[in-house]
Formats: C-alpha cells, sequence, structure tokens
C-alpha cells in the first residue's frame, strides 16, 4: 500500500506534531521558526517524509507531504499555487509513468490521496482565506478538514463551531470528501452519513507522553489537567487515525485515481 | 478618571470575551458571525462601549474600543488603516477641545491610552502581519501585547514563546509600553523590568462562570479540566488587570498625553 498524504494550514496549528502522532513516531520537524531574525518572507519549500508503518498486519508505505503555512504574509494572495502546483505534478508524473510503465505492472503513486485542512479554533467560522484555499483543493483532491488544537474549545463551542462550519462548506458548495456514491447500500451511505457529521474531526496532537492512570499516552499536560490525546472524550483524534488508516484508506486511493486523475487525465487529452 | 482602552488582534483570539472578562460585565458582543451566508468581506466599523466601574473606590469611565478582526482577508495590505485614523482621529479633536475649552477645565478625552495587542498561540512567534501592525500601532499609541487564548499552551510552550516574542520585539525595535524612563528610581525601574519580563501577559478569559471549590469564577470547562481565569497559576490575566487598572492606569494616560500626543501635535504644528 502507497498512501500519500498532505497537511495543508497556517502555521502554528499543530500540522507537524499532527504527522508525529499519527504514526506515533518523530517524521517530521515543524516548519516553526525560533530564531527571530531569520527572514519571514522567504517561502519554505513543501518537504515530504517518506517511512514506513505496520497497520492491522498491513505494511504501509506513507508519504507525508508537510506544507509551509499558508496565509501567514499580509498579502496572501495566491498562496495557494504552490499547493495546487504540487497536486497537479503528481498527477502529471503519474501521467507519463503510465505511460512508459510496461513491464512495471504498477507504477510508483506519488499522487495526493488525501488534503488534511486544518482549521484554526477561533469559534467563529472559517476565514476567507480558508474558504478560498478550500475552494481550490476540493476540486483536485480529497480533502478532509480538521479543526486544530480543539483542546481550547469547550464541548458547547466545539459543537458550535462545528455546525458553523459545516454550514459554511454547505453554503459554498465545497466538495468535502467523503462524496456521496449512488452505489452505497443503505449500510455504507449510513456509515458516510455518520462520519459526515462528525467532519471536521476536532483533534489534538502531542509528541509528547503524559501519564494517564499508570500508562504512557500521548498528550498534554496542564495545570488544571492532562489531555489524552487517545482519549474519544476528549478529542476525535483516534476517530480521524481509524477514518485515515483503517476504514477508508482504500477509498482515498481509488477516489483519487477513478475521479480526480481521471479528471485531470480527461483535461489534459481536451487541451 | 477616563479611561480608553482598545483592543486590536485577529478575530477569534478572544477579545470580546476579555473586555467582558476584565469589566466582569458584558459589555460587547463579539463581531464573530454565526450566520454562514453573511458576507465576510465588508469591514465592519470600530465600536465603542462606554462605562462606568468601581475599582479601590475610585469611579472610573471607560471607553473599550472593540476593532473588528484584521488581517482575516487574503490581503491585508494596510488593514492597520482603519486602527491608525481612529487614533489620530482622538488626538486631532483633542487638539480642537483644547484649543475652545477655555473655561472646561479638561476637555474630554477619547485619546486611546492603551491598545491591548492580542497575538495568537501558535507556540512559533509573531506573524508577519503582526510585526506590520504593530510597527505601526507602538508609534503612536501605548501597546501592550497579551498572548491570547493562552490556555491552548502548556507552561514549557508558554515560557518558550514569550521568549521568542520577546526576543522578535527587541529584533524589530517595536517599543512596547512600558517605555524607559530615566527619571525612574531603582525600585521604580526594577518593578519596569519585572513586567516588562513577563510582557506579553499570557491571558485567558471568560464570560461565563465555573464551579471551583464551591465558588463561582470567571472560567473554562473541559473534560479533563477547569480553568479559573482568577488562578495566578493558570493564567496571567490578573496580572493584567491589575496593571491596567491599578498600578500603571496614571501612567498610561500621562505617557498618552506627555509622549504620543505631544508628538502628534508637534507634528500638526510643524505640518
Ligand atoms: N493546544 C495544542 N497545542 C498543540 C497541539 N498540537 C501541537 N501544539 C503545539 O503548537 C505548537 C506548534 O505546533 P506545530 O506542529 O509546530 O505547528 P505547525 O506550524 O502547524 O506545524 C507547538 O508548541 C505544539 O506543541 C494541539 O493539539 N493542541
Ligand atoms: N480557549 C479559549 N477560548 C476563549 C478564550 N476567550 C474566549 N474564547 C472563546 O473564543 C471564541 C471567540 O471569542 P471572541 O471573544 O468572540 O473573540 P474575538 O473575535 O477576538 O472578539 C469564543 O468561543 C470564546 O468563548 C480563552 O481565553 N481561551
Amino acid at each position: 500500500f502507497q498512501f500519500n498524504l498532505m497537511v495543508v494550514g497556517q502555521s502554528g496549528l499543530g500540522k507537524s506534531t499532527l504527522i508525529n502522532t499519527l504514526f506515533a513516531s518523530p517524521l517530521v520537524t515543524s516548519y516553526g521558526r525560533t530564531n527571530p531574525t531569520e527572514a519571514v518572507e522567504r517561502t519554505p519549500e513543501i518537504k515530504v517524509e517518506r517511512c514506513y508503518i505496520q497497520e492491522n498486519g498491513v505494511k504501509l508505505k506513507l508519504n507525508i507531504i508537510d506544507t509551509p503555512g499558508y496565509g501567514d504574509q499580509v498579502n496572501n494572495e495566491k498562496c495557494w499555487e504552490p499547493i495546487v502546483k504540487y497536486i497537479y505534478d503528481q498527477q502529471a508524473s503519474y501521467i507519463r509513468r503510465e505511460l512508459t510503465a510496461s513491464r512495471e505492472k504498477y507504477p510508483v503513486d506519488t499522487r495526493v490521496h488525501c488534503v488534511l485542512f486544518f482549521i484554526q479554533p477561533t469559534g467563529h467560522g472559517l476565514k476567507p482565506i480558508d474558504i478560498a484555499v478550500l475552494k481550490r483543493l476540493t476540486e483536485i483532491a480529497n480533502v478532509v478538514p480538521v479543526i486544530a488544537k480543539s483542546d481550547s474549545l469547550t464541548l458547547d463551542e466545539r459543537a458550535q463551531f462545528k455546525q458553523t462550519i459545516q454550514a459554511e462548506i454547505a453554503h459554498h458548495n465545497l466538495k468535502i470528501y467523503p462524496y456521496p456514491n449512488d452505489e452505497y447500500d443503505e449500510d455504507e451511505r449510513a456509515l458516510n452519513d455518520r462520519i459526515k457529521s462528525q467532519i471536521p474531526f476536532a483533534i489534538v496532537g502531542s509528541d509528547r507522553t503524559v501519564l494517564v492512570n499508570g500508562r504512557e499516552v500521548r498528550g498534554r499536560k496542564n495545570r488544571w489537567g492532562v489531555i489524552n490525546v487517545e482519549d474519544e472524550t476528549h478529542c476525535e483524534f483516534s476517530s480521524l487515525r481509524n477514518f485515515l488508516i483503517s476504514t477508508h484508506l482504500q477509498d482515498l486511493i481509488d477516489t483519487t485515481a477513478h475521479t480526480h486523475y481521471e479528471a485531470f487525465r480527461k483535461r489534459q487529452l481536451t487541451a
């Protein structure tokens, strides 16, 4: 299995941390600058981390694509372009490989199977820049929005925030994954509806462990309590992990090949 | 006493909530939209709330100036202009009133005595847009930066974040209040140094109360614990409130009159 996961969002929303939490190992280092004299104006490059994980006895070959935080500049016009270009470049490479890979059963697949989109937990709604970026990305890849650092929201605020975001997604006609599928039977449709009502997943990430009931778990410790990333009453990290790596892994790969890649290929042929 | 306090920062950082927490009453309603179909592009107006509070037996007449979140658009060029204009307009009004108020002992004073600048708790440092806004505001008013929603930082992250911000403030030569003063004696200088090492204050705000040891306090309740806004081991809200309304109230008013207003007046005379 080759699975390519991209993370997109403003800097400081815990993207690098979440990658390390998802795959339980320090795969990426954050783009965050700790040197104040470092020029902020240069746009860092998109970084790809490759690794292997074993999941349910299945060996998974992962490409994690960490994008530099967009929206940090005063003027963020077209800040989505490097990200869109990266997605297109992988699809273009795949077309070339398909044409030249006559003996090779499966060409190397670097196509982006899933884009995790990080939403700042403002409590209000999506920002104009988020909507601008989402409009472009949802057209060309499977986009799964998540609420970053959801530990800064109370459960009431979280429920309210999700409602607002879901309404905005509907209002702007953003095609968020998973997509409706007429071929689904009743059970599959029910599962999809349940997932759709949970998205955006409210996540918390941590590259540190804390002691909870004598067990070492990924978490964040503060003066007023300990957040356990794996505790389903604390956040939806486990739901996200399950969704990405277990229940919807195959569908994310298939939809990329049959929907997004096909659309790209058609445009290339007619162009 | 007339005290005019302005809050500045991206939307969703808890500005409105902090105002209500500082003055223990629902003075302002948030600019946050809850209607997804509301156009985000229009720039809301600057709002001024007037109220009275009693503090240490002294009656304080307050103007709270809530500015709409800046930096929400894709292109935020000059998003600071409405804020700068507001500050200048008050100083210009004061010049006019000083000239016409011959009998009136003290003209009505709407000059901005303090700008609370809200920093998003990214954990990395200031964003380019923050630096752009701070550069303009620190030249014309007393600016006191605070770390918004500091409950999303662990104590270690908070200490690290403060260090980075303080280094960036020094690197960009931003004149943050309180200012060094050669006329200070050793005690006053020591107090100022202590305050300077604490700034930006790491705050948490809440317009809700929670039960802590049988007492109703301003706080935030979550699955893993209860944050008490007034608890000094939880956040620096009390330090900020003390600083603004007790120890530095007079100096904030005086510095505005003798430093910022004087500079403005000089420019008007030579213009
Ligand atoms: N409150 C909170 N902080 C987090 C979370 N995940 C990461 N952080 C912290 O946020 C800061 C920035 O995280 P980082 O992963 O570098 O963000 P990135 O710039 O989006 O890659 C670090 O101090 C992290 O420890 C989270 O889920 N909740
Ligand atoms: N975690 C956290 N959330 C806060 C804090 N203060 C306010 N909030 C929440 O953040 C959201 C936005 O607050 P608001 O005051 O409207 O922000 P504004 O847009 O800057 O005026 C609301 O859901 C508040 O309850 C805080 O100190 N910590």
